[in-house]
């Protein structure tokens, strides 16, 4: 199966 | 003093719709160069950027740098009482707890002016940096967002497969798979309706259709899309506006 990633581990938090 | 006049309301309507149903709420950065927002959906997996510059508007002045904290759905609902053709005016105090919003008929002797108030918003903001892409599709929006609607039917995710002349669309689900293809193509007469791909390396990536969903909103802003794929990073969904962009940053899926 597939998960969605979110895009904290390419951004990051300011 | 933040003040901006639309040439016609339907331009911060369109705007507008294509962002509420991702982010209830965001603030309004406003900067003599223009208004800007960044705001992420409650799940941290898309990403809204606007930029609406400065010559967008017909008139416009920001004499200090402000944030107006805005709730889209309210702002949704007062600018639905304008007419698309309206000119439309927005503009605050310093330190204002509102947003002042005018229509004026163009044919008509008839104001109608409106207040907003405006919220504390205390939202996360992401480093966004200068990224790489591998590959850069560009087609009209309207094909982008049939191919979306037509997928979902099928699955959850939607695949991306971009190889040299060729971007490959396809589902798998329950009930059945689907594939679209489209390849590049050069329409003179009609150049709104042209393709490209860009190619440095081929693409292999998934997205969430609900995500999806929300992106499409923004296809009565700009009769093309440019998408830019990266392996194993954010796929970048853009809709230029007359001088500026609605941006939408989306995580791929992985495999477990």
């Amino acid at each position: 199966g597939e998960q969605q990633w979110s895009l904290l581990p390419f951004f990051g938090l300011l | 003093m933040l003040e901006g006049k639309f040439e016609e309301a339907s331009l911060l309507k369109k705007i507008v719709e294509a962002m509420k149903d991702c982010v209830s709420s965001c603030n309004f950065n406003c900067t003599e160069n223009g208004i800007s927002v960044q705001a992420v959906d409650n799940s941290r997996v898309l990403l809204i950027s606007l930029l609406i510059e400065k010559d967008t508007f017909e008139e416009y002045r920001c004499d200090r740098n402000i944030t107006l904290g805005v709730g889209l759905g309210s702002l949704s609902k007062i600018i639905g009482n304008g007419a698309n053709s309206d000119y439309l005016t927005i503009s605050a105090d310093d330190d204002a707890d509102k947003l002042n919003i005018i229509f004026e008929d163009k044919v008509k002797d008839k104001i109608s002016e409106y207040n907003l108030k405006l919220l504390d918003i205390d939202a996360d903001l992401l480093d966004v940096g200068p990224m790489d892409t591998d590959a850069t599709i560009t087609l009209p929006s309207a094909d982008f967002a049939k191919i979306c609607k037509d997928m979902k039917v099928l699955s959850e995710s939607l695949q991306i497969i971009v190889t040299k002349d060729s971007a490959l669309f396809q589902s798998v689900g329950d009930i059945g798979t689907g594939n679209i293809v489209i390849r590049p193509k050069t329409d003179i007469d009609h150049p709104e309706e042209s393709v490209t791909i860009s190619l440095d390396k081929p693409i292999d990536l998934s997205f969430g259709s609900k995500y999806l969903s929300d992106i499409i909103k923004a296809t009565s802003l700009s009769q093309k899309v440019t998408i830019k794929l990266t392996d194993q990073s954010p796929g970048v969904f853009e809709y230029k506006l007359p001088s500026g962009y609605l941006r939408f940053y989306l995580a791929p899926k992985f495999d477990e």
